[in-house]
């Protein structure tokens, strides 16, 4: 900000009445938190998760990480302090699901930390109810839009041993970058030797599945200063 | 740093906050439930920048340095009241698909001010 004289800007806002101050500095926050968070406006909320949802999602992101089925994680470094990262869970939304097959499909926003976005890891958690005493095999199969037309293909599949009820965790790998370029990600959960009824419990309350992400903004145009 | 109080002229934090409810904000932001916009606010006289409790930044120190040896530029004036101490703001908020996103903005909280 230039200042004028010896005058320098944090020297107070002059001349105006304190209602009009306060509501210069509210405009002032709302634009701050815009800028930073690379929005042009505030977000407005179509389908708001239940609160239950939102508190099973939060303790997976940081509490224990339950049972991880796959090995196959992103390359992740060491990230310096000044980079802003983010983490963003997304909910499944089911589309046509079976006894013996069940379709998750994820909406991943991929405008909201503009071109460049880096995913360092991405996992879905989902929970299978099953009866003891008993261990089956599970595919996960990640399928991917085509770019030239709607069509999904399949790029990756995973077979995966479940013994038990309870979340499982899954870690996606190099598809997921795809994914949160196109802002979509379909995955299909296929439990072999299964009877009427699928173990994936789709309970939009405190079961519903969810991929987190950890994600930051790429290093294009990143300048180092010496 | 020194908090503002009282009609003090003198560089001073002021603390301000944001309440989200009050914006309206709180339906798409989870927590926190506000920002704490504190800013740097006051006078800076020439015999106060660089005094100790004042202003302990880095950059003070070595503008001081400069002046105690005469350094061109550093004679006149110029002392502002600034942030010498940040902290960033961590948000956890829905965007427009119900996605939920934990970010930490960095250098959001004044925690301190000083003359420069």
């Amino acid at each position: 900000t230039k200042w004028g004289g010896s005058q320098c800007p944090a020297c107070g806002v002059p001349g105006s009445d304190p209602e009009r101050q306060r509501e210069l500095l509210l405009n002032l926050a709302k634009q701050n938190i815009l800028d930073k968070l690379h929005l042009t406006q505030r977000p407005t909320l179509i389908q708001p998760v239940s609160r239950a949802t939102l508190r099973t999602a939060l303790r997976r992101l940081h509490g224990p990480r339950g049972r991880i089925l796959s090995d196959s994680i992103l390359g992740v470094s060491g990230i310096g302090a000044e980079e802003q990262e983010y983490e963003i869970i997304s909910f499944a939304e089911t589309g046509h699901s079976t006894a013996n097959r069940t379709v998750l499909d994820f909406r991943l926003s991929p405008d909201q930390t503009s071109a460049g976005l880096e995913v360092l890891q991405a996992r879905l958690g989902f929970f299978l109810q099953m009866p003891p005493n008993g261990t089956w095999s599970m595919y996960v199969k990640v399928l991917l839009p085509r770019p030239q037309d709607t069509n999904l293909d399949l790029t990756t599949q995973h077979q995966l041993e479940v013994d038990s009820s309870g979340w499982y965790q899954f870690l996606l790998g190099p598809e997921a970058q795809a994914a949160y370029s196109q802002g979509h990600l379909t995955l299909e959960l296929e439990p072999k030797g299964w009877g009427a009824q699928s173990p994936v419990v789709l309970d939009k309350d405190a079961q519903q599945p969810f991929i987190i992400a950890r994600v930051r903004i790429g290093k294009k145009h990143r300048i180092h200063r010496r | 740093g020194i908090e503002c109080q009282g009609g003090s002229q003198m560089c001073c934090r002021q603390e301000f906050f944001v309440d989200f409810r009050e914006i309206g904000w709180h339906d798409w932001i989870i927590q926190p439930e506000g920002y704490a916009m504190n800013f740097c606010t006051g006078q800076c006289p020439l015999h106060v920048a660089g005094m100790p409790g004042i202003a302990a930044s880095f950059h003070t120190a070595v503008l001081n340095l400069l002046k105690a040896n005469g350094a061109p530029g550093t004679a006149g004036g110029g002392s502002c009241c600034v942030p010498t101490a940040r902290r960033p703001l961590s948000l956890l908020y829905y965007d427009r698909d119900s996605n939920i996103v934990k970010t930490d903005i960095p250098d959001m909280v004044v925690e301190a001010c000083g003359c420069s």
